[in-house]
């Protein structure tokens, strides 16, 4: 499962 | 943030903006693709909703702002205000042809099966192929105005310099997201035959 870190790129 | 990122999205923006001024201007959208751009409102619209869910940065927030802005006023030009000059008949690739094996494949591989990482997911896959509409009416008509290639060389120089930011962030950061990495790749590479045209022939291509 993906950590909770948003995707920062655009 | 690195140099490569900062000049990749400011590439982005700049091929975003070249065609908008463009259809403005000349009051025409002769040669664009209408369905490559209604995939790139696609694109933005199901990626950026995590503007509802988490804040990164204002510059984050801005840009997305403007993305998506831009993007569907430039469907809104097509479709609506410039129609008349709108080249439908040459603009005959099947969206559901990209759209529905993308979805597929982001239900089946992607980092982690919820609603927004699934819809992240099928922006990245949706955005490596959302050009090809533009590339098959290019093919199709045979030529593409100066203008329009100048779109196309940023916006393709955008997913180049993004190569070159990862390339950056795994040896300095440690960061690599391979679904991103993979499908840029992928996107670049569509590229590649239309740089050569670009850098080759300079200005309008004529095939």
């Amino acid at each position: 499962k993906r950590d909770e870190t948003p995707h920062d790129e655009l | 943030m690195n140099i490569f990122r900062l000049t990749g999205d400011l590439s982005h923006l700049a091929a975003i903006i070249i065609l908008l001024l463009k259809i403005w201007k000349t009051r025409s959208c002769a040669g664009i693709s209408g369905k490559s751009q209604i995939l790139f409102a696609l694109v933005f619209t199901t990626r950026y909703l995590d503007l509802l869910t988490s804040f990164i940065s204002l510059y984050n927030t801005t840009m997305k702002v403007i993305y998506i802005g831009c993007a569907y006023a430039t469907v809104y030009l097509i479709y609506m205000k410039f129609k008349a000059t709108y080249d439908g008949n040459h603009d005959s690739f099947r969206m559901e042809f990209l759209v529905v094996p993308v979805g597929g494949l982001a239900c089946l591989v992607n980092h982690d099966f919820s609603f927004l990482e699934i819809l992240w997911t099928f922006s990245i896959y949706l955005e490596s192929v959302a050009i090809l509409p533009q590339l098959f009416m290019i093919s199709k008509t045979g030529e593409a105005e100066t203008i329009t290639t100048h779109y196309l060389f940023f916006l393709g120089l955008y997913r180049a310099l993004y190569l070159f930011n990862w390339i950056w962030r795994f040896y300095f950061e440690g960061f690599f997201d391979m679904i991103a990495i993979v499908a840029g790749m992928v996107q670049t590479i569509l590229y590649c035959d239309f740089f050569y045209l670009y850098v080759t022939k300079g200005q309008g291509i004529s095939l």
